[in-house]
């Protein structure tokens, strides 16, 4: 199927330390 | 021990490779001299850390632009997924660069990635940022002017995913309108 994610996922991925 | 574990996570793919341009206007180059490739992703995590690695968009200057686009799309009207297609555009205030430019933004670049649109996400080639003196721009292009079924569901997404108020009103654009008018008398083909 279709990756779907929806913006709160996505948002809580922004300032995991492995992104920075 | 932590550090190794996160490492071993496996990175969210996203189902397309997004691709992120820069376009700076420098007067004396062509206009496609000025356009640059910066770098392509296909997980949340790389998303992530090229985003906050990259200026904010109110902190550019004027004149230049973000695009995102699937990975193979130019953005550019003249590349074959774009030209018989068009944009659903937001035009924003000057004092709207402080205040709402880069939450629209991010916001558009969510509903990229996330696929926000459902079965109508294929139809999505891109988003634009402009940044100018006289007001900026953001733009979510579509490939297929005609598909009025997709065009439509995906503005309307768009719009509340945006936060806009009911009462105001964001029309689509044809490329080929816009290609041979400026962009303030291009009419609108819908509205939502």
């Amino acid at each position: 199927g279709k990756r779907q994610y929806d913006r709160d996922f996505l948002l809580g991925f922004q300032f995991m330390p492995a992104c920075v | 021990d932590v550090v190794i574990a996160t490492e071993n996570v496996e990175k969210h793919p996203l189902q397309s490779r997004w691709a992120l341009w820069f376009f700076k206007n420098v007067r004396s180059q062509p206009w496609q001299c000025n356009l640059r490739l910066v770098t392509t992703f296909n997980t949340v995590e790389d998303f992530w850390a090229l985003y906050t690695h990259v200026q904010l968009a109110s902190k550019l200057s004027s004149g230049c632009d973000y695009s995102i686009f699937k990975d193979g799309i130019e953005p550019m009207w003249e590349d074959s997924r774009n030209k018989r297609g068009g944009r659903w555009l937001i035009t924003l205030s000057k004092q709207q660069r402080h205040s709402d430019l880069d939450t629209l933004w991010l916001e558009t670049l969510l509903c990229l990635i996330g696929e926000a649109f459902d079965e109508h996400s294929e139809e999505v080639c891109g988003a634009v940022i402009n940044i100018r003196a006289k007001g900026d721009k953001i733009a979510l292009w579509t490939r297929e002017t005609e598909n009025r079924e997709a065009v439509t569901h995906i503005g309307r997404v768009y719009k509340e995913r945006l936060g806009l108020s009911s009462k105001a009103v964001i029309g689509y654009q044809a490329h080929a309108d816009t290609a041979t008018k400026s962009s303030s008398l291009t009419k609108n083909k819908f509205v939502v």
